[in-house]
């Protein structure tokens, strides 16, 4: 695993998230269903813990664009580039958008899907840049795995671990 | 019959492809050479990444890997 520059992270484990917009992808119930699960992910190992708000800014912002969507690094098409993130800052920082131009899933391999991805781009958001370990969640690589049975592999828990802690409510 | 352009289309894709992913930069008024040596530096930089042959020049199998569908963050820190 590696993180960002010398541990950037997040000073607190309270952290909100906001989806912003949907992808008619998918209906807007698994859209929120892929989202939690995949923040649920990291929640699971550390103890960071994500509350939902409706308005105003969260410390993770989640959207769905296509090509130039208001930050520099524009999308390309279908896809290539399937999402990117931003490592933990105010502002822009922690924030996910993903390329409307994909077919994002909720559980089928016809397409990308969408808690896979976004369990990869919160890695990020927390503070891990990508692994060269090709198991790993945060290998920059797409790979399908089972949603249903989709264990943090190792290397992202110590990855994660070295940024937070365990969770110490298991 | 019709010229293919695909070796031109895939000379670019790389060259963006390193800039997105692993820094590559433009050239600054340096001999030709010094920009084959940084391109040359950065896809032996993204073989050894992803475990490939390393030898700093363009095969099948790196292409093949850089069009995979992957995360759009850099693999170097910038």
């Amino acid at each position: 695993y590696s993180t960002f520059g010398e541990g950037l992270k997040w000073k607190t484990n309270e952290l909100t998230y906001r989806i912003e917009n949907y992808t008619p992808d998918m209906t807007a119930a698994e859209v929120d269903d892929s989202i939690e699960k995949a923040l649920q992910v990291w929640a699971r190992v550390t103890p960071l813990r994500f509350t939902r708000i409706y308005s105003g800014t969260a410390d993770i912002m989640i959207s769905f664009g296509a090509g130039s969507h208001g930050d520099f690094y524009p999308f390309d098409g279908p896809d290539g580039t399937l999402a990117h993130a931003f490592a933990p800052s105010a502002g822009i920082g922690g924030d996910a958008h993903f390329d409307e131009d994909e077919n994002f899933t909720f559980r089928s391999t016809n397409g990308y899907v969408l808690f896979l991805v976004a369990a990869h781009e919160f890695g990020h958001s927390l503070g891990l840049s990508h692994s060269s370990d090709p198991g790993a969640l945060m290998y920059p690589m797409y790979s399908y795995r089972d949603p249903n049975s989709f264990v943090l592999p190792k290397d992202d828990v110590n990855g994660i671990q070295s940024l937070y802690g365990s969770n110490t409510n298991v | 019959g019709p010229i293919s352009r695909q070796p031109e289309e895939d000379d670019a894709f790389v060259e963006s492809y390193l800039k997105k992913f692993y820094n590559l930069t433009e050239q600054t008024g340096t001999a030709s050479h010094g920009r084959f040596s940084q391109l040359s530096l950065k896809i032996a930089e993204m073989q050894k990444f992803f475990g490939l042959t390393v030898t700093g020049t363009m095969d099948s199998e790196t292409l093949n890997v850089m069009k995979k569908p992957r995360c759009g963050v850099p693999d170097v820190a910038q």
